[in-house]
């Protein structure tokens, strides 16, 4: 379902260029849970910032679903990030003026496919599944660092999207609350198809993972 | 060094009050090497913060070297924090516009004791020891996780503080990245006696502590 080609990432900075990306070649099977290793700064974020197309490659391709994704317009980026790439942030991203319930509606909103009741009952359902059934009416800045990591991952989830990117969900859990998460993500795959695609530095994410790549100085090193 | 005695913490959030921490007692020996642990949400973070004098009890007292710092002005508050206390926070608050040899830099400058080349250099021989000599002037949107973590560790141990409290340090670091972080804590507790105070999920890192505390709901379980 996503095929990345010969992808490369500068960062221009100062004088210098930053190589994030190296020519990455990786083909990730449809119902995947593939989890991506490696030490910091080798280059995780910016691998699955380009396959959720937050950011421009310098060279190279991703295909999702077949299609090139340089190939379109911010219009159908913008309609592929809504529905079929969730994408859980290293640092949450979450809307600071928007409590936890209407974070996690905001996308099912924006969808407008839902009756605003069926939207609420998707939110809360989702949130007491990652055991925040206690916290709907706190923003973001009232809430643990864990607390608002899993509101990151309950909004990223709620669409159901074909794709998951998940930027080491789990680095502010405990293993309890952590393992629930993985379970919960564990079962959208096996009944829903969902294809999963972790970075992470907890061994724990790895006993889940199906398929473990690993990279180093934004090259892949073992698949 | 640090006394605890009934500390409790209100949050009062519309109608409820979310009890964050509920009368806690905790003594810690100078030099200690102590690890916080507890589920997402157990109030780990608070009880760094009323330690660090970040945010105030609402009742119950807390003790650093013997004084109460509920009876301290703000102006004697940003002293203690400036000499005494280092933070490394859960988000890290670096400065955005400044790089990260500057942001290292700035609690030197700011207690003015020592010149700008000396203050250079020591700042650079830390950001050397946490694996970040080839970024010195990265802004922090220039970084990732792992390394913007790895500054705001470089920034709060580069005073040398008697305490430091150390938010989840190693949440966004891989494990080899992350045990080279706790050998140097290790060093600076045996050689200065520097006082370490972790809040942890990271089992590796209750291999370095000494004592283990345990909380659950905002009260401590097993100390
Ligand atoms: N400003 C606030 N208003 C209301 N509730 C708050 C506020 N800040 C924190 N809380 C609540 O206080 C409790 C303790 O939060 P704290 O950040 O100390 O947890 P923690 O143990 O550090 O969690 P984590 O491991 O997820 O970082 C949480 O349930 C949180 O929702
Ligand atoms: N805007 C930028 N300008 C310059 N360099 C950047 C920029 N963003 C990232 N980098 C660099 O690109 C490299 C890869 O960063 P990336 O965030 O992908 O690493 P990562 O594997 O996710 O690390 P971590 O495990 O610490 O989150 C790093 O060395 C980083 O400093
Ligand atoms: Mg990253
Ligand atoms: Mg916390």
């Amino acid at each position: 379902i996503v095929e990345i080609n010969g992808l490369t990432k500068d960062y221009p900075l100062d004088k210098t260029i930053v190589h994030a990306l190296r020519g990455v070649d990786l083909k990730i099977a449809q119902g995947s849970l593939m989890s991506i290793i490696g030490p910091s700064g080798s280059g995780k974020t910016t691998l699955l910032n380009m396959i959720g197309c937050v950011d421009k490659a310098t060279a190279g391709t991703v295909k999702i679903g077949g299609v090139d994704i340089s190939g379109l317009s911010d219009r159908q980026i913008t309609d592929l990030r809504l529905h079929k790439v969730g994408f859980i942030f290293q640092t949450f991203n979450l809307i600071p003026v928007l409590n936890t319930l209407e974070n996690v509606e905001f996308p099912l909103l924006l969808m407008g496919k839902l009756s605003n009741a069926q939207i609420r009952a998707k939110a809360k359902k989702l949130l007491d599944a990652v055991g925040l059934g206690d916290y709907f009416n706190h923003r973001p800045g009232e809430l643990s660092g864990g607390q608002r990591q899993r509101v990151a991952i309950a909004r990223a989830l709620v669409t159901e999207p074909s794709i998951v990117l998940a930027d080491e969900p789990t680095a502010n859990l405990d293993s309890v609350t952590g393992a629930s998460i993985l379970n919960l993500m564990q079962s959208m795959n096996k009944e829903l198809g969902t294809t999963f695609i972790f970075s992470t530095h907890d061994p724990d994410v790895l006993q889940y993972a199906r398929s473990i790549v690993k990279i180093h100085d934004g090259r892949i090193v073992e698949a």
